[in-house]
């Protein structure tokens, strides 16, 4: 089925949320290594720290950046890791 | 709750404290309050004690600055992070940081530096997130009015495990009831009981004079489960049989002692936001008021409209003649008010407006 586009999260939600996740819940920067295994990679990690932050919040833990998830992130907060850095 | 790795925290419970930056958002005097009342709220809950030390090098270091402010986290503008701290340790440990491109408030508008100022001296004594909504160790800013921010079992009980249960202070043991200084916070009706506060204790007795003896004293806590601090007024109204505690800038509506009771702020009231708490409260149900008194003043509270009557507050001195300038505790018994001033208390004949008599305050408690 094409995916319906208004669900995709946009890009400024992306970069908004690997910031977030690389703040708060130590997602790797952007590591070296070829485009196509650095995006796999990259994308498992960012679905693992996702559900990590999901489950810290009480969310449902889908992995993916559903706009409950996205509210969340853009609350005002304490700057200190929400897990262990 | 949480704690670092290797669960961190001060050797020594007395810590010392410096504002090292202040914020232009808010009067010193407003800065220096919050982060007093955040750190009482720390020591109400563990036996710590802190102090503020201005020149020397402190354990916790508050400052205020935005984005590069010399550690590795920057700040990130308005809004986002508000801002952070470091657990205990020496150098940087214990300090805190505030994101000056936030506004910083004491009230609702902007960001109540009381609350966050909690949060981030949590981290400054060792704690790490909670998960729990209710905490204040919970990462995400709660925006609600100040008398809604008190620590949470959650914390009491994290802070706690690091640092143990507070040792019961002096000012905690049962006050000298017969002593000649002797004075009320508060006094009020319930039921057919007169029930006397002072510090965290409170004295009950029966309205007939011939029981004063059957006198019975107790923490207050053991009535008032809800409430964590002395009281500073209460006033009942029969009718409602419903009794409200004033303790600091929050009121609680009590229905039955040994229940649990919910709080509102004074301000409620009408008081003005430079009213920080009310000194005594006293309902007269023949008129349907209640009268407050703050400091020198008194204020005429209209409990059908729910709103202060026009053209008060009033000098106490001008209305109450033979009344002392300020007023500590005070309640309705059959025709007269009895207002407590200092160590004595005063008999006053409102509907004729005249002083009937004057005894000393303890008497009340068979000294």
């Amino acid at each position: 089925l094409p995916i319906d586009q208004d669900l995709l999260p946009k890009p400024e939600d992306v970069e908004l949320a690997e910031g977030y996740l690389r703040r708060f819940y130590n997602l790797n920067p952007r590591s070296r290594g070829k485009m196509l295994e650095r995006r796999i990679r990259s994308t498992s990690a960012m679905e693992e720290k996702i559900r990590e932050m999901q489950n810290f919040f009480g969310l449902r833990e889908t992995g993916r950046l559903d706009s409950h998830t996205l509210d969340v992130m853009k609350e005002p907060r304490c700057g200190v890791p929400d897990v262990e850095s | 709750f949480s704690f670092y790795p290797e669960k961190p925290k001060w050797k020594n419970h007395t810590i010392t404290y410096m504002i090292a930056k202040y914020t232009p958002d808010m009067k010193r005097e407003d800065v220096e309050k919050s982060f007093r009342s955040a750190l009482k709220m720390w020591s109400d809950a563990a036996p710590l004690r802190f102090i503020k030390d201005n020149h020397g090098k402190a354990d916790i270091l508050i400052s205020f600055a935005r984005r590069t402010h010399g550690d590795f986290f920057s700040f990130d503008g308005p809004g986002g992070v508000l801002a952070h701290a470091f657990q205990p340790g020496e150098g940087m440990g214990g300090d805190v940081h505030f994101d000056e491109d936030e506004t910083w408030t004491t009230g609702k508008k902007g960001y109540n530096l009381f609350s966050v100022a909690a949060h981030e001296l949590g981290h400054s004594l060792g704690l790490s997130h909670s998960r729990d909504p209710s905490a204040i160790m919970y990462p995400n800013y709660k925006s609600q009015s100040s008398t809604q921010y008190s620590l949470s079992k959650d914390d009491v009980l994290g802070i706690q495990t690091l640092y143990g249960k507070p040792t019961i202070k002096v000012e905690t043991a049962a006050p000298k009831k017969c002593d000649p200084n002797f004075s009320f916070d508060a006094a009020v009706l319930i039921g057919n009981e007169i029930v006397f506060f002072k510090n965290r204790y409170m004295w009950m007795r029966t309205t007939q004079t011939t029981y004063w003896n059957r006198l019975r004293e107790s923490h207050s806590s053991t009535y008032l489960p809800s409430i964590s601090s002395h009281v500073d007024a209460a006033y009942d109204i029969p009718a409602k049989g419903v009794v409200y505690i004033f303790t600091g800038h929050k009121y609680w509506v009590v229905q039955q002692l040994k229940t649990k009771s919910h709080a509102g702020s004074i301000h409620e009231y009408g008081f003005s936001s430079s009213v920080r708490q009310v000194d005594a409260a006293v309902h007269v149900s023949e008129y349907g008021k209640t009268v407050f008194f703050v400091g020198e003043f008194y204020y005429r509270y209209d409990e059908r409209r729910r709103r202060m009557d026009p053209g008060f507050p009033r000098l106490i001195q001008t209305d109450w003649p033979g009344i002392p300038r300020k007023v500590n505790a005070a309640f309705k018994l059959d025709g007269n008010i009895f207002l407590f001033g200092g160590t004595k208390s005063y008999q006053y004949d409102f509907r004729q407006n005249r002083m009937v008599k004057i005894i000393s305050a303890n008497s009340w408690l068979g000294c």
